[in-house]
C-alpha cells in the first residue's frame, strides 16, 4: 500500500479500495476515512504508516467493546439460541461450540430445532456424536418451538450445563419465519429464568451489505447477544461486522475458520483488523 | 431509487439537451455508490463506470426523458447487455446422458439446486439421475437422498467411504446403462483456495466428461464473488452460473461481478427453499434489482 510515500488523495483512495474490497461498505468506509482525515490533520500526521495505525485503532475500538465471553455463569442450564440465514454455518458452529464447551468441562445438550430442511436433524446428530453432547430431537416437520421446549425441560431434569438450540436457516425478510424464532425465544424465556442467555447470530464472512439487513431484522425478532463470523478461512475479510456492530451493538464472540470440529476461535479484534489490511 | 438520486444530482446542473462531461461525472458518482452498495465488486464497478462515461458524454437527452432518466437508461441498457448475452439454456449432449456438475463454496445451495434441477428435467419429461458425490459434510448424502425421495427421483450413492471421482464414474456408467437423460452431480462445498479439493473437482469433471459445470453462488455474496468465480473458472472452465437465495432482499450485485469476470451466463436463479423455486434468469430484472 502507498507507493508515493505521502498522505495524498491517492493514498486515501487506496485505503478506500482496501476497505470496500473487504466488504466494509461505502457508508462505513466513508465515515471511517472522514474520522481518520480529521485525526491526521489534528495530530499533524506525516507518515502513511501512522495513518494506517490510526484507522486500525479506530476499527478496533468499534469492534472491541463489550466482552466476547459467553454468558456461562449462573444457574444452569444456560440456554443458547443460534439463528441466521440459510447456509451460513449454524449447525456446524453448534457442533464446534459444543466441543469447545465440553473441553471446558461443561455438559452440553443440543436441540434439533431445524425441523424443516432435509436431513437437518441427522446432520446435528452427527455433530452431537463428534462433540460428545446429548441431543433432543423430534421428527422432521415437528414444531420447532416444541423441540426447544423439550430440550430445555430435559436439560433442567438432567442437570445439563448448556443447551444449544439449532434453528432452520431463514431469510430475514420472511415475516412468518421471523415470527417463529421470536416464538422459540418466548418459549424458552418462560421455561428458564433469563433464557436465552445467548442469542448468537451467525454471519457468513463472504456476505456483502445484506448482512446489515440480516442484523437489523433478526435483531427485531430476537435479542441477539453476539455474532459469530463463519468461513473466515476463505478469502473474504468479513468487513461487514463493522457496520453490523454499529447496527446491533453486540460483540463478535467467535469466528469459524474451517469445517472441522476444532475450527472455532474466540474473536480477537486485533488479529481481525490486521487481517483486514493483510 | 437511483433515478431519484440522479434527479437530485442533476438539479444542481443545467443540462441542455446533451449530457455534458460535468453532468456525466456528477451522475456516475451516484451510479458508483449505488453499485457498491449493491455489492458489485470494486474493480468491476470501476470498469463499468468507465464504459458508462464513454457512452453518456455527448449523448443527446431524448425529448421524453429528463437527464437523470437518460443516464439511468444508459446504465440499465449497458448492465442488461453485460449480464445477458447468449441465451442461457442448458447444454444437451449429442449422446445421453448430459452430465451436469454443481460446484461452489460451502452453503451456496448446491444440494438444494441439484434437486430443483432434477425436478425441472422430470417436468420436461426427462429422466434425471441425481448423484450424491459429497462424502464430507455430515448427512450430505442423506440430504440429497431425502430430496430425491420427496421427488420420487433416483439418487445414485456409493456411501461416504468412496472417493468422489469413483462415485461420479459409477454414476455415469449407471446412467449410460439405464438410459438416463441427465446426470446431476452434487459436489461438496469447498474453498477456491483449497488446492487439493479444487484438484479433486477437476478430476471429477474430467472423469465425468461434464457437459455443464455450473457455479452455484449465493446472491448475498459480497466483494469476494470475483475471487471465487475467477478461481473456479480458471481451474475448471465453468459453463454457467446459478444464483441462489434471490427470494430475500439482497441487491445481488454479485451477479454482475461474476458475469463480468468469467463471461459465463447466469442460467437459473433460486427463489426459495422449495424444490419448485427455480426460475430462468432475466438480465433486465436483475439490472433493476441491482440498481435499486
Ligand atoms: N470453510 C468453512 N466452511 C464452513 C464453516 N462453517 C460452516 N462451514 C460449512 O458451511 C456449510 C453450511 O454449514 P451448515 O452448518 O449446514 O449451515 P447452516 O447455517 O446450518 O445451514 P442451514 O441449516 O441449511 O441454514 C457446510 O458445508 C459447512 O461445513 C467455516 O468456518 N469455514
Ligand atoms: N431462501 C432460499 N434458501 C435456499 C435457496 N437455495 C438453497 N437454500 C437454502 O440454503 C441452505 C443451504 O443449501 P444447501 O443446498 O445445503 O447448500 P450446499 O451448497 O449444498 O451446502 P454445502 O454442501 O454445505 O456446501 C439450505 O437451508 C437451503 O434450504 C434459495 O434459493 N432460497
Ligand atoms: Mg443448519
Ligand atoms: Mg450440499
Amino acid at each position: 500500500i502507498n507507493r508515493s510515500g505521502k498522505i495524498d488523495e491517492e493514498f486515501y483512495e487506496e485505503l478506500e479500495e482496501i476497505l470496500i474490497s473487504a466488504d466494509v461498505g461505502v457508508k462505513t468506509t466513508t465515515e471511517l476515512l472522514e474520522n481518520v482525515r480529521e485525526e491526521v490533520l489534528k495530530k499533524r500526521v506525516k507518515e502513511p504508516a501512522k495513518v494506517l495505525d490510526i484507522i486500525k485503532k479506530n476499527i478496533q475500538e468499534i469492534l472491541g467493546e463489550g466482552t466476547s465471553a459467553l454468558n456461562l455463569e449462573g444457574v444452569p442450564p444456560r440456554v443458547f439460541l443460534v439463528v441466521g440465514v440459510n447456509g451460513v454455518g449454524k449447525t456446524t458452529t453448534i457442533g464446534k461450540l459444543a466441543y469447545f464447551l465440553k473441553q471446558k468441562g461443561k455438559t452440553v445438550l443440543l436441540a434439533a430445532g431445524d425441523t424443516f430442511r432435509a436431513a437437518a436433524i441427522e446432520q446435528l446428530e452427527e455433530w452431537s456424536r463428534r462433540a460428545g453432547a446429548q441431543i433432543i430431537k423430534h421428527q422432521e416437520g415437528a414444531d420447532a418451538a416444541a423441540v426447544a421446549f423439550d430440550a430445555v425441560r430435559a436439560a433442567k431434569s438432567r442437570m445439563i450445563d448448556v443447551v444449544i438450540i439449532d434453528t432452520a436457516g431463514r431469510l430475514q425478510t420472511k415475516k412468518n419465519l421471523m415470527a417463529e424464532v421470536s416464538k422459540i425465544q418466548r418459549v424458552v424465556e418462560k421455561e428458564v429464568q433469563g433464557a436465552p442467555h445467548e442469542v448468537l447470530l451467525i454471519l457468513d464472512a463472504t456476505t456483502g451489505q445484506n448482512a446489515v439487513s440480516q442484523a437489523r431484522l433478526f435483531g427485531e425478532a430476537v435479542n441477539v447477544t453476539g455474532l459469530v463470523l463463519s468461513k473466515l478461512d476463505g478469502t473474504a475479510k468479513g468487513g461487514i461486522v463493522i457496520a453490523v456492530r454499529g447496527e446491533l451493538n453486540v460483540p463478535v464472540k467467535f469466528i469459524g475458520i474451517g469445517e472441522q470440529i476444532g475450527d472455532l476461535r474466540v474473536f480477537n479484534s486485533e488479529e481481525f483488523v490486521k487481517a483486514l489490511f493483510g | 431509487s437511483l433515478t431519484e438520486k440522479l434527479q437530485q444530482a442533476f438539479k444542481k446542473l443545467r443540462g441542455k439537451g446533451i449530457l455534458s462531461e460535468k453532468d456525466v461525472s456528477e451522475a456516475v458518482r451516484e451510479v458508483r455508490l449505488a453499485l457498491l452498495e449493491a455489492d458489485v465488486n470494486y474493480k468491476v464497478v470501476k470498469e463499468f463506470i468507465g464504459k458508462i462515461r464513454e457512452r453518456a458524454v455527448g449523448q443527446e437527452v431524448m425529448k421524453s426523458l429528463t437527464p437523470a432518466q437518460q443516464v439511468v437508461k444508459i446504465v440499465s441498457e449497458e448492465m442488461t447487455e453485460l449480464m445477458g448475452g447468449a441465451k442461457s439454456s442448458l447444454v444437451v449432449a449429442d449422446k445421453p446422458p448430459t452430465v451436469i456438475m454443481l460446484v461452489g463454496l460451502q452453503g451456496a445451495g448446491k444440494t438444494t439446486t441439484a434437486a430443483k434441477l432434477a425436478r425441472y428435467f422430470r417436468n420436461l419429461g426427462r429422466r434425471p439421475l441425481l448423484v450424491a458425490a459429497d462424502v464430507y459434510r455430515p448427512a450430505a448424502v442423506q440430504q440429497l437422498q431425502s430430496l430425491g425421495e420427496k421427488l420420487k427421483l433416483p439418487v445414485f450413492s456409493m456411501g461416504e467411504k468412496v472417493e468422489p471421482v469413483n462415485i461420479v464414474q459409477g454414476a455415469v456408467k449407471r446412467a449410460q446403462k439405464e438410459g438416463y437423460d441427465q446426470v446431476i452431480v452434487d459436489t461438496a462445498g469447498r474453498l477456491h483456495i483449497n488446492e487439493q479439493l479444487m484438484e479433486e473437482l477437476k478430476r471429477m469433471k474430467e472423469t465425468a466428461e461434464a457437459h455443464e459445470t455450473l457455479l452455484v453462488v449465493d446472491a448475498m455474496t459480497g466483494q469476494d464473488a470475483v475471487k471465487v468465480a475467477e478461481a473456479f473458472h480458471e481451474k475448471l472452465g465453468l459453463t454457467g452460473v446459478i444464483l441462489t437465495k434471490l427470494d430475500g432482499d439482497t441487491r445481488g450485485g454479485a451477479a454482475l461481478s461474476v458475469k463480468a469476470v468469467t463471461g459465463c451466463p447466469i442460467k437459473f436463479i433460486g427463489m426459495g427453499e422449495k424444490l419448485e423455486a427455480l426460475e430462468p434468469f432475466y438480465p433486465e430484472r436483475m439490472t433493476s434489482r441491482i440498481l435499486g
